[in-house]
């Protein structure tokens, strides 16, 4: 698909912020790193195990810096009330990884 | 639940 990416520009260099505060390895972020971030956001682990799931694209068991984004943009707007997808709409998918 | 395939790599599994 072709088409902007959901995650908005301005919200991605905030999460990006984020990620490099996180001390990245490689690129990479595991899934240790991440879940103290995504449980402070006091939702449900078993939405946040579906956010996860959603956003490790590659499902190699850690987030670079896009896939993060998006585990942010969900972590954000299911904060807003917005439900969590059971699929990753294409949309969400990060231009890098279509 | 998870979808189809739900890795043991997530961390919140």
């Amino acid at each position: 698909i072709d088409g902007p990416w959901m995650v908005k520009p301005e919200e991605k260099l905030k999460f990006d912020a984020i990620f490099d505060s996180l001390t990245p390895v490689g690129g990479m972020l595991t899934g240790d790193k991440v879940k103290p971030v995504l449980l402070n956001s006091k939702l449900p682990v078993d939405v946040l195990g579906r956010v996860w799931e959603l956003s490790d694209i590659d499902r190699d068991g850690m987030l670079d810096k896009d896939e993060f984004a998006v585990a942010m943009y969900l972590v954000y707007r299911a904060l807003e009330n917005e439900p969590v997808p059971m699929i990753l709409p294409p949309a969400l998918v990060p231009p890098s990884k279509r | 639940q998870y979808p189809a395939g739900g890795s043991s790599t997530n961390p919140f599994l």
